[in-house]
């Protein structure tokens, strides 16, 4: 329909202008409080001395992009009001409020969603979903058309695995497998910084990719 | 916008015909995997001998569905495909699917999504939001929309509080405070069946409200 149509011209010219500024862009999604935010004020510490920027979409507030703030200065905050996911066009007003010179990684922070962000695409060079074992392990096959765009999932906050009996972790493995063979998965723990190293890793190969 | 206007008319159709049948009904809103319904899962058996009926949208699968059907066998699921919330007219098929009488309550799961349920009149009489405390303490301050409307909300999962440093309580009842001062706010863990008493005499008291 002509507005995904007219979202997805705008996202092609921001995948040019930030590919000819050397710049890999990654849009990161998950539901509400899977741990993006503190993801990323993980991550980005660990990349230096590579150069990181964030847009962070949020319906209302400025909490996150205060947060991403003491991992990097070029952070900015884009509120969506009643959006349930950010555009296109959000994204090139946040690409011109940012100092891009010299940025490696350009972290998108979707509005909490696991549904309206998989059919907009930004201008993104890789989407990457979170999913958080204290939400159950039936997200993957409940959700399937965020995890269909996935180039990696990350299975999140892995160290609270010993206090949710009945969760299932080979049930998440069993409906990947079925609806997103090609993405790998992470295991990761933002919070005590487990499993983090093989996210990395993965994030720098995809620059070279 | 008309697409709202032609769901609201339905919406007031569906209220009418609940109401005439004397069934309290419930729009059961949160992000997605704070457990709704594992709270309905908990709550129908305790409102026996009253007769309670259940509608469940997800995006796919019955999962929900068949969870649901242990607790009562008037349950019918409504995969939504794409569709980010339940529509009224998606609720009016789900009530041709249903016997409806003496059925003194129905419990409607909605699409777990913190942003598109909260616009959907879908003809309830009552909206109760979840949080759970494993999303974090600022949610209510980030999706107010979905908080605006609720007529109860619940803090779920707080048998898990002890786990969770960092987490304040204190936070989420100041912003309750400022986005929704007349809801009551309801402290549950659905998992252990504490805080259940207070949710279910509120529900109660709705019939007579
Ligand atoms: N135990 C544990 N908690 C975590 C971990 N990562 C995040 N959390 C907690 O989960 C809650 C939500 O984390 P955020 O980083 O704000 O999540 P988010 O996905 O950015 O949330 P939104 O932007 O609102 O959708 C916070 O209370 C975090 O402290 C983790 O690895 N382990
Ligand atoms: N510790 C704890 N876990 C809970 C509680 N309630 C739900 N859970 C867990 O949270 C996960 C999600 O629960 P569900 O009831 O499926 O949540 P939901 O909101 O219905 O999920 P969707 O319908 O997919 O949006 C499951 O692993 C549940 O076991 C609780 O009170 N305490
Ligand atoms: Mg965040
Ligand atoms: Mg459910």
């Amino acid at each position: 329909e002509s507005v995904l149509k007219a979202n997805d011209a705008v996202a092609a010219e921001n995948r040019r202008r930030l590919s000819a500024a050397g710049v890999l862009a990654v849009n990161v999604m998950s539901a509400p409080g899977s741990g993006k935010t503190l993801l990323l004020e993980r991550t980005i510490p660990r990349l230096a001395p590579e150069r990181c920027a964030v847009l962070v979409g949020d319906l209302q507030t400025t909490r996150d992009a205060e947060r991403l703030g003491s991992a990097t200065p070029l952070v900015t905050q884009i509120n969506t009001g009643t959006g349930c996911h950010l555009t296109a066009p959000q994204v090139t007003a946040g690409l011109d409020s940012l100092a891009l010179d010299g940025v490696r990684y350009l972290f998108i922070e979707n509005v909490g969603n696991m549904v309206c962000p998989a059919g907009f695409d930004l201008g993104e060079h890789r989407r990457v979903v979170l999913v958080s074992v204290t939400e159950g392990d039936d997200k993957v096959a409940k959700y399937p058309t965020l995890f269909q765009v996935a180039d990696a999932i990350l299975l999140t906050k892995v160290d609270l695995l010993g206090v949710l009996d009945g969760y299932r972790r080979e049930r998440v493995y069993e409906d990947i497998s079925r609806i997103n063979s090609r993405a790998p998965v992470f295991e990761v723990a933002a919070r005590t910084g487990q499993g983090l190293d093989p996210w990395l890793a993965w994030l720098q190969a995809q620059r070279s990719a």
